[in-house]
């Protein structure tokens, strides 16, 4: 992917990282 | 229909309108319309405001260095208007994700891609190609979204 949206409270840093 | 609601947003510029429903009975606010969703689907929408929110560092660390992209993933999507604007705005396949709750969660999702897409033009044979709806939840396998995103 290259972009990832989480609006709020649902962002988990460990899958940005796992994902991009 | 008796459980999802539908409602209309509207840019700061007032030029790009977009439907988005509303599962009634979501848990946890999924039933309104978070601050953050309309305030990134704005930000999306600007060239000076994307490249605020990405930030100065974005490129090199390997954010987003195309526009528009060429995969997205929309966590927790509820309203989803970040994803649709993505659709508007010509990303190559939109995943929107939301946690398992009940059915009407993914109605609504499928009625705002449907009915935005039609408006702008996007036929449903495209739709179905770039528009992909699937249920995730925190703690899932990911890589069914990986495929979704091809």
């Amino acid at each position: 992917f290259d972009l990832l949206v989480a609006s709020d409270c649902i962002y988990n840093p460990t899958y940005h990282e796992a994902l991009l | 229909h008796p459980t999802i609601s539908s409602h209309a947003w509207t840019d700061d510029s007032g030029s790009i309108a977009v439907t988005y429903h509303l599962a009634l009975t979501a848990p946890g606010h999924g039933d309104t319309l978070w601050n953050s969703s309309s305030c990134i689907a704005e930000h999306l929408l600007r060239p000076h405001l994307r490249d605020r929110m990405f930030g100065p560092r974005a490129k090199e660390a390997g954010g987003v260095t195309r526009w528009p992209p060429r995969r997205a993933l929309e966590f927790g999507a509820g309203a989803a208007l970040p994803s649709m604007i993505l659709l508007r705005e010509g990303a190559g396949t939109v995943v929107m994700t939301d946690r398992i709750t009940n059915e009407e969660t993914f109605e609504a999702l499928e009625m705002s891609s449907e009915k935005n897409c039609r408006r702008w033009d996007i036929s449903e044979e495209e739709r179905e190609r770039r528009a992909v709806v699937r249920a995730h939840t925190w703690g899932e396998d990911a890589e069914k979204l990986l495929e979704a995103g091809g």
